[in-house]
């Protein structure tokens, strides 16, 4: 799968995900 | 006849991969399997892996006597609240979790060995109207349970002694949650499938819901069996137990989907669909690494390989009637193929 299909890819969606998401 | 069980059916192609049948044990006080599974079971200075079988008034556990040959340990008698399934704790030691209820599950207890009063006991863990739970690594349970107003999801940390250590509340997400399964590699991350066919992200440490993602409405009523993380991709395994045949692609059993978390856009990445030619619909199954296993409406149990989307094998019923479970070992590369009259034979 390429990245236009899925979009901008991270690999530490983890921690940004936990640091954006509410408490 | 044990020959013709070892060789898979399959119509259109060459059978480079076979079940090798290794054992086979029989519990003739058992009156109707609900399940089968395996636990590491250290006793005597060495761990080995023991089977564990389940009725609906009972447990059993099972050691290896001699390479084909296995001797019942001790059976836990559980008379109050029928056993609904075993739940598989990854990595742990001397402890059997199972799932008790009527049409649901009530509650879920911990079967277990203690050294210092030398005798088999069993204790609560948790009770409610839970509708999913998971054992993870590191002794610890996640289960989803449900109010007339909220849904409330908790992860137990268990001591070795079978105790609750510790409790962590996860935000639920608005749908009931109905299977969960571990991101391999990273301690605190779990998934869960939703009602809503949804696969959400939690973080375990935190508790927080981190992203909820569609998994498209062509296959509703999706299961999550396994799911690791590459190359900031999410990768989830899927089976479809109410998926319709279609034409394009026959009855899909189990889909590997990537999910990008941070944008939440998914993609298929492979298929595996019944073998061809073969009546009927996946019942239920289970997952290890690569490998995908399940019991079909037919009575066969058909294994995948997961990545190539390819039927590697089938276990027709046989003389003992229709197959009803299928279970990989906690060590993986061992299939356990169970009848409803208790019979449970394990192949390599």
């Amino acid at each position: 799968c390429s990245e236009s299909d899925l979009g901008p890819i991270s690999l530490n969606w983890f921690e940004e995900l936990s640091a954006e998401a509410p408490p | 006849d044990v020959v013709e069980q070892l060789i898979p059916l399959l119509p259109d192609g060459p059978r480079e991969e076979s079940l090798q049948f290794v054992s086979e044990l029989k519990d003739p006080s058992c009156p109707c399997a609900v399940d089968v599974s395996t636990v590491w079971w250290a006793a005597a200075g060495r761990r080995e892996l023991r089977v564990v079988t389940a009725s609906e008034s009972s447990v059993s556990l099972w050691e290896p006597l001699a390479p084909d040959c296995w001797g019942k340990v001790h059976t836990w008698h559980l008379r109050e609240i029928p056993v609904i399934q075993i739940v598989p704790l990854p990595d742990t030691c001397n402890i059997v979790c199972v799932a008790l209820g009527e049409l649901e599950i009530g509650e879920i207890r911990l079967l277990l060995y203690s050294s210092e009063t030398d005798s088999f006991k069993h204790s609560l863990v948790k009770t409610g109207n839970i509708k999913a739970v998971v054992g993870l690594k590191d002794r610890r349970l996640v289960s989803s349970s449900r109010t007339m107003q909220e849904q409330q999801l908790e992860m137990v940390s268990l001591s070795e002694t079978g105790g609750s250590k510790d409790r962590q509340t996860l935000m639920p997400p608005e749908e009931t949650v109905t299977a969960f399964a571990e991101v391999e590699g990273m301690r605190e991350a779990l998934v869960g499938t939703t009602a809503g066919n949804s696969v959400v992200i939690w973080n375990l440490k935190t508790g927080q819901l981190l992203r909820k993602m569609d998994v498209g409405y062509s296959y509703p009523a999706s299961i999550c069996h396994r799911a690791y993380s590459d190359s900031g991709l999410l990768f989830v395994v899927l089976s479809h137990p109410h998926a319709k045949e279609s034409e394009s692609c026959g009855s899909p059993a189990f889909r590997v989907v990537a999910f990008n978390p941070r944008t939440g856009r998914s993609t298929g990445v492979m298929f595996s669909c019944l073998p061809p030619g073969r009546a009927g619909r996946y019942l239920e199954g289970d997952v290890w690494d690569t490998a995908g296993a399940a019991v079909l409406t037919s009575g066969a149990v058909a294994v995948w390989d997961l990545l190539q989307g390819r039927c590697t094998a089938v276990l027709p019923p046989g003389p003992a009637g229709h197959w009803a479970l299928a279970r990989w070992a906690a060590t993986g590369a061992v299939l356990l193929a169970g009848h409803r009259n208790g019979t449970v034979r394990l192949y390599r």
